[in-house]
């Protein structure tokens, strides 16, 4: 469709694969590294995705379209009460 | 507001999906949404389908991507009724869309609402105990290196991408956050979950969020 951008497709070397690896892991050091004593706060590290590049990810996982949403309000709020 | 709530503790949540390589978020999101609201009305909690939403919702592209508002208005205008995934199981690709008789059994929407919440996630949370879990859109290039924890940084609010859908909160800690569910599997994250910081709109959570009416 329009604004697709392209999907990696067939099969990927083992030499891209580690690199895309290697990217995750410094990515993973770098974002775990600049908040490490605030409690609770998100962990990275290695999942299903460290194989992609982030490029290969967002062009497979992150393709949802959006349009501006109105305001939430107190008149809206009243309306959907309605509505529901 | 209690200071936590989440609707897979009333048992109107299904189980976590995994969308493998296929760009149909959007679809999960908003169907996870209208499963849940007919279990809160008091049906049987029960998967249905998202690849009758990725084959035959207009205005969208299938696994190529798509708009949740997009769903949800091709939803409401064609009163469509969605099946049980048993019937119309995903297979990760597009396909010719499936139609099925007006006595088939399956399950419509009676309306939806979309709205802007940012910098009123109070309000935000009133609706999702009002109306059941809400389906968002978030900026989640970080979320491919996710392993738990709450999101609170490396997530920006600029570009929406993804499509999800927020079951609850937590405001018992320090650091109040949702309740995000995902569609990568319940290996991801915590079982299949992101827990992201409330009141900043983080990832842009607040941006463009949905509820579902049946």
């Amino acid at each position: 469709g329009p604004g697709a951008t392209s999907t990696p497709t067939g099969p990927r070397s083992s030499e891209q694969q580690a690199a895309a690896f290697r990217e995750s892991r410094n990515r993973h050091r770098y974002l775990n590294s600049l908040f490490p004593r605030e409690n609770s706060t998100a962990i990275y590290g290695i999942n299903q995705f460290s194989y992609l590049f982030p490029e290969e990810f967002k062009a497979i996982y992150l393709r949802t379209k959006t349009s501006r949403f109105p305001r939430y309000s107190p008149e809206v709020s009243m309306l959907i009460s309605n509505m529901s | 507001l209690p200071s936590r709530f989440d609707w897979r503790d009333k048992h109107v949540v299904t189980q976590v999906r995994n969308q493998h390589a296929c760009g149909g978020c959007w679809a999960f999101s908003v169907v996870g949404a209208v499963e849940s609201a007919y279990a809160i009305k008091g049906k049987p909690l029960e998967d249905l389908s998202v690849q009758q939403v990725i084959d035959c919702s207009y205005n969208n592209y299938g696994c190529n991507g798509g708009s949740t508002f997009n769903a949800l208005n091709w939803l409401n205008e064609t009163q469509v009724k969605l099946v049980r995934d048993s019937e119309y199981p995903f297979k990760e690709r597009n396909g010719l869309c499936h139609y099925f008789s007006d006595s088939h059994a399956g399950f419509s929407i009676k309306g939806y609402s979309a709205h802007d919440f940012s910098n009123q996630e109070d309000k935000m949370a009133k609706a999702l105990l009002t109306f059941g879990p809400l389906v968002g859109i978030v900026d989640a290039v970080s979320w491919q290196d996710y392993l738990g924890g709450i999101i609170q940084h490396h997530c920006s609010s600029g570009e929406a991408n993804h499509a999800i859908i927020i079951t609850g909160f937590d405001k018992t800690g320090t650091t109040p956050y949702w309740i995000v569910r995902n569609s990568w599997g319940s290996s991801w994250g915590v079982d299949g979950y992101a827990h992201v910081k409330m009141g900043s709109n983080i990832c842009g959570i607040a941006d463009f969020v949905s509820a579902v009416f049946v």
